[in-house]
């Protein structure tokens, strides 16, 4: 465990916390994307499949039961809280995240480090991350006025995924045999999505002005 | 306590 990884999940964390508080303090989910949601819930259930078969910290069991527990909350809330449902945008949230789901299952078929049912499986977690974002960046380019909180979620994930990529230069030169091609090569494909949502927060706060991404 | 394979990521 390197810095730029332990900094790297606890931005993840903190995204998902800034997420909760968000939806709970206003009893509204307005410009979350449920679909964006429902995608990490696919990631994470894929990926962490191995904590039935292998521990590796408690640290790192924690974190993937709180990632699992909190994205699943978050969902039951847009789907069902008899207030939150309301306020859910039903109707921009449009993107068809199918057309995610197949190509990235269909590539960790093909591509992946071994073939079986557990590998291919986190492998097509691996792919799927990479894009999940996107119904998320679609509903806010849609939104007007994006609220402070949605930008910081949308804000520290990325940042996430940026530390990630530290992490593993990090993890290359202090680690002999360390490398995962098809990790790296998602991971950056994930932050390059990000790099036109953070020109434009960074810019709003330069600015000092409200955060809106051009349509 | 960490393989080298990245599964030990989150």
């Amino acid at each position: 465990m390197n810095i730029f990884r332990l900094a790297g999940d606890m931005m993840h964390l903190f995204s998902i916390i800034v997420l909760l508080l968000k939806i709970n303090a206003t009893r509204s989910c307005r410009g979350v994307s449920l679909k964006t949601q429902e995608l990490y819930a696919i990631v994470f259930v894929c990926r962490y499949l191995d904590l039935f078969t292998s521990f590796i910290s408690l640290y790192n069991t924690t974190m993937k039961l709180i990632f699992l527990l909190s994205t699943f909350t978050i969902i039951y809330w847009m789907r069902f809280h008899k207030v939150i449902r309301v306020t859910y945008d039903r109707e921009q949230d449009t993107f068809r995240y199918q057309f995610l789901i197949l190509p990235c299952f269909l590539l960790a078929l093909v591509l992946n480090n071994e073939f079986s049912a557990m590998e291919v499986l986190w492998t097509f977690s691996i792919y799927l991350e990479a894009v999940a974002i996107l119904p998320q960046l679609v509903l806010l380019q849609r939104t007007n006025n994006i609220d402070n909180l949605t930008g910081n979620y949308v804000f520290l994930l990325g940042s996430y995924r940026a530390l990630y990529i530290l992490n593993w230069i990090y993890r290359f030169m202090t680690e002999p045999n360390y490398r995962q091609y098809l990790v790296w090569i998602s991971g950056i494909v994930q932050t390059i999505v990000y790099i036109d949502f953070f020109y434009y927060y960074i810019r709003s706060w330069r600015n000092n002005e409200k955060l809106s991404l051009p349509a | 306590e960490e393989s080298d394979d990245g599964h030990d990521e989150l």
